[in-house]
C-alpha cells in the first residue's frame, strides 16, 4: 500500500546525520556501533532488544539508513512513553522495504 | 508472545 512513511522527512534528516556520524560500512551499521547510541536513550535493554528486532527488518545484524531511522523513531516513541509495538506497523516499514 | 529474536543478530539480547 502506498501509505506515507511514519518517519517525517525532517526527522529522517536528523537520523541520517546520526547514522553518518557512526561511520557506516557499505551503508550498514553493525550492532556494536548502534548499541551505544540506543543505550544512550536510557531505555531498558529488553525494550531496546525489541526496537532492534523491529528495525533490523532483514535480520542481518546490521541497520541500513532506513532501518536506523525506524530504530530511532521507535526509541523516541518509547521515550514519550509510547509502548514499542509487538510488530512493525505497516506505516513504519520503510518504502524501500515494502 | 513477541519473538525474542536471535541473539546472533541482536546486540541487546
Amino acid at each position: 500500500a502506498d501509505i506515507p512513511w511514519a518517519v517525517k522527512v525532517e526527522d529522517k534528516v536528523k537520523y541520517d546525520a546520526i547514522f553518518d556520524s557512526l561511520v557506516p560500512v557499505n551503508g550498514l551499521l553493525s550492532g556494536d556501533k548502534v548499541k551505544p547510541v540506543l543505550l544512550n536513550s536510557k531505555l531498558p535493554v529488553d525494550v531496546l532488544g525489541r526496537v532492534w528486532e523491529l528495525s533490523d527488518i532483514d535480520h542481518d545484524g546490521m541497520l541500513d539508513r532506513d532501518e536506523f531511522a525506524v530504530a530511532m523513531f521507535l526509541v523516541y516513541c518509547a521515550l514519550e512513553k509510547e509502548p514499542v509495538p509487538m510488530s512493525l506497523p505497516p506505516a513504519l516499514v520503510p518504502p524501500s522495504k515494502r | 508472545q513477541f519473538p525474542t529474536g536471535s541473539s546472533s543478530t541482536n546486540p541487546f539480547l
